[in-house]
């Protein structure tokens, strides 16, 4: 193996098809609404392509949830993988039960009613 | 209970914050609850160091060894509580500032602010988590933030979201009776939620989420704080 040869692993060429289309035009908007810098110009393809899935997203997220407003937000240039790293961080939640930490259950029920 | 409650009115929550690149959501949850808890024993809003959380406190549950909070990386409320406890404390913000990385630890208990005595899980039942907010000041809870990706605004109130997949730490502040829904299919009542994202997502800073239904497992780790008054 030559290592002066990189291989292109990832599938940055895929997304060369949203150049100057209708999606472009929003993602530039957003790139200069949310201030983004992208170091290269394949990060900027990269990041054009998870911003055009992240716009079906946004859709079906507006059909599962129709009270709510959704669509283009600062995390538009994301993926779900990389927005859970960043932005997320509760751990030890995936139980569904409370974790107490040494305090002795759970607080009193109070009066609601009236 | 009132119809509707919202504790920025009574002046109990700081302005929205912004974690940035930094899993530290739980760590502006525990503080959220902690100022409020604050303002209502004093009268004073003071505005708490997150840093300190993501520097200093490397808290495992009791129970649950793995779930350890770990700065960037993530945590939880509840073990964040037991930390400030035995530290004597949390500082400021201004003494000791956010910077969205994880550093070296800089806590001077002598600049502790205010002291964390005891905290509390509070009942899965919503209404009881409504008391709660009202009686003793603003809640953290964990939910999951499948939906706030692409979140803009109105009352979020989806088909289907997993409850048992809690990934993201917020401070319940208040609840509406009447939800505005942009597509007019019917007011709700909903709660009102403080994220750490900035002013600049949701509905300024905020999320409203539907009321009633456990919606998105917010209803799973809900815990409050009491603080020591000197």
């Amino acid at each position: 193996q030559d290592p002066e040869i990189i291989l292109q692993v990832t599938d940055n060429h895929g997304h060369h098809h949203l150049l100057g289309t209708h999606t472009e035009r929003h993602f530039r908007s957003f790139v200069r609404d949310y201030g983004k810098e992208y170091p290269t110009r394949e990060e900027y393809v990269r990041r054009l392509g998870i911003f055009a899935e992240n716009l079906v997203r946004a859709a079906e997220h507006q059909a599962l949830d129709p009270t709510a407003v959704h669509g283009i937000t600062p995390f538009s240039d994301l993926s779900a993988e990389e927005f859970e790293a960043m932005y997320l961080g509760v751990r030890g939640g995936g139980g569904g039960a409370q974790l107490a930490n040494g305090v002795r259950g759970t607080a009193e029920e109070m009066e609601v009613e009236g | 209970l009132p119809e509707s409650f919202d504790w920025r009115e009574k002046g109990a929550v700081t302005e929205v914050k912004i974690q940035g690149t930094c899993g530290s959501c739980w760590a502006f949850s525990t503080t959220g609850t902690i100022e409020g808890a604050n303002y209502i024993a004093t009268g004073k809003l003071l505005n708490l160091s997150e840093q300190q959380l993501v520097d200093c406190d490397h808290t495992c549950d009791a129970k649950d060894k793995t779930a350890c909070n770990n700065g960037c990386s993530g945590g939880l409320m509840t073990n964040a509580y037991k930390y400030l406890i035995d530290a004597g404390g949390i500082e400021e913000e201004d003494s000791y500032p956010y910077t969205g990385k994880r550093g070296d630890c800089k806590f001077n208990p002598e600049k502790a602010a205010v002291k964390v005595v005891n905290f509390t899980n509070v009942p899965i039942d919503e209404k009881q988590i409504a008391a709660h907010l009202v009686h003793h000041g603003p809640l953290a809870v964990g939910l999951n933030a499948v939906f706030m990706q692409t979140y803009i605004g109105g009352v979020s109130c989806p088909l289907i979201c997993g409850k048992r997949w809690v990934n993201h730490g917020v401070l319940l502040v208040g609840y509406g009776s009447k939800g505005f829904s942009i597509l007019r299919l019917g007011n709700q009542p909903y709660w009102i939620i403080k994220n750490s994202w900035g002013q600049r997502w949701g509905e300024h800073g905020y999320y409203h989420l539907c009321r009633g239904r456990g919606m998105c497992g917010m209803n799973t780790m809900v815990s409050a704080v009491m603080t020591q008054t000197s």
